[in-house]
């Protein structure tokens, strides 16, 4: 269940004041399945790293599950953000000089794995995404949609129950973001998970079911038809 | 006029060998609007990457403007990626520490222009891709569609030839992708401009009156019924 209200983020650059984010209240409950619109600037990314607890915004709060996120200390976040949320980049930040397996084994580094569990599973999600036979390839090593699909892969493999994700399918041809966005779905449906994606795509938003849409800095549209 | 013949390009990893160009064989003549698709790592960004002499190939040739790519020194082949080619990369590829405006004049270093010019004209092509008020931003203060259009804007500013464009409306809301594809399809109305660009959406695929499709590194369809 996330909450948010009067979320502000104000940039500062010299002299001018820039609000990303001008005041968001807006609730997403459990399991549902929601599309973030709008245009390039308009704050989506921002909105997304606040609510994947990778940002704290200027002003405004933010409950997670009833927790108020801004009062957690930087070690509470850091282990609330690695256990219950899986968060896919918009620039994918893989770490370059570590291979797609070892990038999406990175998540379970800490939840007492042994290193062949660690393994197992990489590689099983790593095949979900359609990238077997890539594991070992460094991400300078693989075209720009198979680096997206390594960093939804790492999203993925600590089976978060919430799935924060900016521009998944960006990179992607039809086809594979069909895919990727049928696995978000059985994700959703057959277990719950609630997830959050941004996409510019009209047919990429019309698998969820709730459709929000961002201009500067505010949700302007929440549009609750969509079939997902 | 690019003229490619059997292009192939073969990446070793360990003891397996992957054959990303498979023998590639067409012509692009002045003035051509194509579009190239194909799944996810299909070959798309090693294609464009060889267009754009920013890689050679393993065996083949490429022929530009009747001359033999392949045979220039590193300063020619920089010299005529400068003065004749605009390339977007799939990535962006920004200077992180060096602002917008100073990633857009980089290609007009060595081009005999003032460093007034440079930034009249730096702040003009901003201008025209959306951007102005960013000027001094850094890539890490952009949000993606924004990185995406320096990017953009940093290809056109030397008045190219040539334009080889890989996914550059993959981080655009549709309306902002098609105020790019304007410049594109301006461009190549008025001055003449070639222009070859990567993407995966139909609605921008059909602003080009070709589209090439690639499948496993190969050609597997050309199809010029398209009406720009
Ligand atoms: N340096 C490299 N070493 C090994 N394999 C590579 C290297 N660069 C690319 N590849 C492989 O070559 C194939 C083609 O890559 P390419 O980047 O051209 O695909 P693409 O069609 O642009 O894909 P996308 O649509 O995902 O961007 C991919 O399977 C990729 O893994
Ligand atoms: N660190 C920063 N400093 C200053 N301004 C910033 C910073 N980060 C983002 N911005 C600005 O905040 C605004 C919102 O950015 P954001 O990345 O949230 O947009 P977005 O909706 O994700 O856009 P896109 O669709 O292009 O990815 C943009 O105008 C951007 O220039
Ligand atoms: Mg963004
Ligand atoms: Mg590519």
């Amino acid at each position: 269940m996330i909450e948010v209200r009067d979320l502000v983020k104000v940039y500062s650059l010299g002299d001018t004041e820039l609000r990303a984010l001008d005041g968001v209240s807006l609730t997403v409950g459990d399991g549902e399945f929601v599309a973030v619109m709008g245009a390039s600037g308009s704050g989506k990314s921002t909105f997304m790293n606040m609510l994947g607890c990778l940002d704290r915004p200027t002003s405004g709060e933010y409950l997670l599950d009833g927790v108020a996120v801004g009062g957690l200390s930087k070690d509470r976040l850091a282990e609330l953000r690695n256990r219950t949320i899986g968060f896919v980049f918009q620039g994918f930040n893989l770490l370059a000089r570590t291979s797609a397996i070892e990038n999406v084994e990175l998540p379970m580094l800490y939840n007492g794995m042994s290193a062949g569990q660690r393994r197992e599973k990489a590689m099983a999600t790593l095949a979900e995404v359609g990238l077997e036979g890539r594991e070992h390839h460094f991400p300078n090593q693989l075209s720009g949609g198979q680096q997206q699909r390594v960093a939804i892969a790492r999203a993925l493999v600590n089976s978060p129950s919430l799935i924060f994700a900016d521009e998944p399918t960006g990179n992607l041809d039809t086809k594979t973001g069909g895919e990727i966005m049928r696995i978000f779905c059985r994700l959703n449906e057959d277990k719950g998970i609630t997830v959050v994606l941004v996409t510019h795509e009209l047919d990429i938003a019309g698998y969820a079911r709730r459709r929000i849409h961002f201009r500067d800095g505010r949700v302007v549209e929440d549009d609750r038809s969509g079939g997902g």
